[in-house]
């Protein structure tokens, strides 16, 4: 009736005569209601893909995703509809590849963007960097276990070159091969300062000794460039919503 | 939850409404799922579905349903279309900064739709 229409939103749509500008109507909303649950104000910009082997091979390391021989992805729960419809705590996952650039001061340097823009009030869960240690020739053969320490230090661009330990890890190599790293309170401590650019030192004492080389941003190298997985859910909890 | 396939008389129900992101050019920067079901509720709430079936177990329910189906309304009498079920959506997609999100948002999809 007229008056439900005109209380009721829903009420009364699908005139046969407005099909196609309602389309583009819907179209708008739907594009611009999925902005703003992913809390953006625009698409983003993308001028230059990541390399695909990178993308590949950071998805491929998270138990979250499967890449296909194709090289298409496979997402579990990614058809769109979630396994578990009681879910209602808002997660995110966030890769981010390590970049260098003139500001960073050693090859053994690197840094990863990452901010709160557009993810606000994100709480860090955790935070790993993912290295990967690189057996060079003559070593491989041996098939001996090489330990070696791996000190991550971050520092502040165009600061004094001051070097602060972050964190400090003996590996143990058999093989090349992909390590975890745990950054979580560095990434929490540059998010709640409202920085954007976490900035790594990796020094690793025995590697030249075993042969070993981490790999650091080589572009002859994508398929291996270091990357960061964060964890995150949503801060804020009076918006939290719990079933009885 | 009615599904609107033409056969409902115009009662509230779901309407499916899928868009690929291809066709909107969403696809460079959104990696999965390939497209989204944004689906909607529409259609007519008589007095008499009011309440269907989001809370129609509620014995307090059932009585206001009996009053409004003898004409006498307590309280509002219309009600409205809406989605009665929601459920999460998994996106996987490139922030501003290059950055692969892996993001799991509730109630972004319409399940079903009832009137209330």
């Amino acid at each position: 009736t007229v008056s439900q229409e005109s209380q009721c939103a829903s009420c009364g749509l699908g005139h046969p005569d407005d099909s196609g500008r309602m389309d583009t109507d819907f179209l708008e909303a739907v594009k611009r209601h999925i902005l703003n649950r992913l809390q953006m104000r625009e698409r983003p910009n993308i001028t230059h893909p990541i390399p695909k082997a990178a993308m590949v091979t950071a998805l491929r390391k998270l138990h979250a995703g499967k890449v296909r021989e194709d090289g298409r992805f496979e997402i579990p729960n990614l058809d769109g509809h979630a396994a578990h419809n009681e879910v209602q705590e808002e997660t995110s996952e966030i890769i981010s590849f390590a970049e260098s650039d003139d500001v960073t001061p050693s090859k053994s340097s690197l840094y990863f963007l990452i901010s709160n823009e557009g993810n606000q009030n994100l709480y860090v869960l955790q935070a790993n960097l993912w290295l990967y240690f690189k057996l060079l020739p003559g070593t491989q053969e041996k098939g001996l276990r090489r330990k070696v320490t791996v000190r991550v230090h971050y520092y502040e661009p165009g600061g004094q070159n001051v070097h602060w330990p972050m964190m400090e890890k003996r590996v143990e190599l058999k093989r090349s091969g992909w390590h975890t790293f745990p950054v979580s309170e560095a990434v929490r401590e540059m998010l709640a300062k409202g920085g954007r650019r976490q900035d790594l030192d990796i020094h690793c004492d025995g590697c030249e000794a075993a042969n070993v080389q981490p790999i650091l941003v080589d572009p002859n190298d994508p398929s291996h460039r270091p990357f960061l997985v964060v964890h995150a859910q949503q801060a804020d909890g009076k918006h939290r919503i719990r079933k009885r | 939850g009615l599904e609107c396939d033409g056969t409902n008389g115009g009662l509230c129900c779901r309407q499916q409404f899928y868009i690929d992101f291809r066709l909107i050019g969403w696809n460079d920067w959104i990696i999965a799922p390939a497209g989204y079901y944004g689906n909607y509720c529409e259609g007519s709430c008589p007095a008499y579905l009011a309440g269907v079936p989001g809370s129609a177990s509620s014995f307090h329910t059932a009585v206001v349903n009996q009053y409004r189906m003898r004409g006498m309304s307590p309280g509002s009498v219309n009600s409205c279309c809406i989605p009665t079920k929601l459920s999460t959506m998994s996106m996987l997609y490139f922030d501003d900064e290059y950055n692969i999100v892996k993001r799991d948002v509730p109630n972004m999809i319409v399940e079903e739709c009832g009137c209330a």
